[in-house]
């Protein structure tokens, strides 16, 4: 089945 | 002292419209430059980002910095007293402002409203700059409609890109459906669909996103959807003259 990741795991935090 | 003024202030209407259903509470930046905003919705999937660039305004000052926290549903109670022709002016006097000013003018009449501000320590995401492998540039009220039909077959939609041009595609409990978008070159810009495939992707994305952000379709007839494998997409409309206002949807990947 499938995930829905956050989108912090593809951009950091400043 | 900062100073904004939207020529057109149905302009911003529709942007607060466009965002309204994703994110809550924002802190609009205002620099030398102009104006930005970035701010994730609630779940965490998605990102808004706008830009509007001081070029684009009426009349612009911005001595220092200034980051202005709102929440969105006030702001959209102060902008339903303005009318879609009005001339929009943002301002505030002081550094640390404590409320926003708005005027709303038109031929017959002058309104002036202010709105409280609020100080929100939100973490801002650093966006890199990238090289997507999938960009396709495509009418927006075509993206929307088929957003809006298949979300009604799954909530899950997939993207696959080829040369060819892009598929929308839904396999559901009910069934299953795909739509196929050709490229064509018309002359009618607002009509045209273009596709530059370095690398195909196949992407999977919950539609819900999508629809919550589809009224920014009312901002630019096309909308460019830029993708790279088990990236997030990037849906952006241009404003015309001023920015862009960008969605950041993380894919769903198969774990």
């Amino acid at each position: 089945n499938t995930q829905q990741p956050t989108i912090n795991r593809f951009y950091d935090n400043q | 002292m900062f100073e904004a003024k939207f020529e057109d202030g149905g302009l911003f209407k529709k942007i607060v419209e466009a965002i309204k259903e994703l994110v809550k509470n924002v802190n609009l930046e205002a620099n030398g430059t102009g104006i930005s905003l970035q701010a994730m919705d609630t779940s965490h999937v998605a990102l808004v980002a706008l830009q509007l660039n001081e070029k684009g305004f009426k009349k612009y000052r911005c001595e220092k910095s200034l980051t202005m926290g709102l929440s969105i549903e006030n702001l959209q109670k102060i902008l339903k007293c303005s009318g879609n022709d009005d001339q929009i002016t943002l301002r505030t006097q002081d550094e640390e402002p404590t409320t926003l000013s708005f005027t709303f003018e038109s031929k017959n009449r002058i309104s002036e409203f202010q709105l409280n501000l609020m100080s929100l320590d939100q973490e801002q995401l650093g966006v890199p700059d990238t090289e997507y492998s999938s960009v396709v540039r495509m009418p927006s009220n075509e993206f929307t409609k088929i957003c809006r039909e298949l979300g009604n077959i799954n909530e899950a939609i997939g993207i696959e890109t080829s040369k060819e041009g892009i598929k929308f595609y839904v396999k559901g409990d009910i069934g299953e459906g795909q739509v196929s978008v050709k490229i064509n070159d018309t002359e009618k810009p607002e009509e045209r669909v273009e596709c530059e495939v370095d690398e195909p992707v196949n992407l999977s994305f919950a539609v819900r996103y999508f629809n919550l952000f589809n009224k920014a379709s009312a901002l630019s007839s096309q909308v460019i959807l830029s993708m790279s494998q088990d990236q997030p997409l990037v849906i952006e409309y241009i404003i015309e003259e001023m920015g862009s206002l960008k969605l950041y949807l993380a894919p769903k990947i198969n774990d």
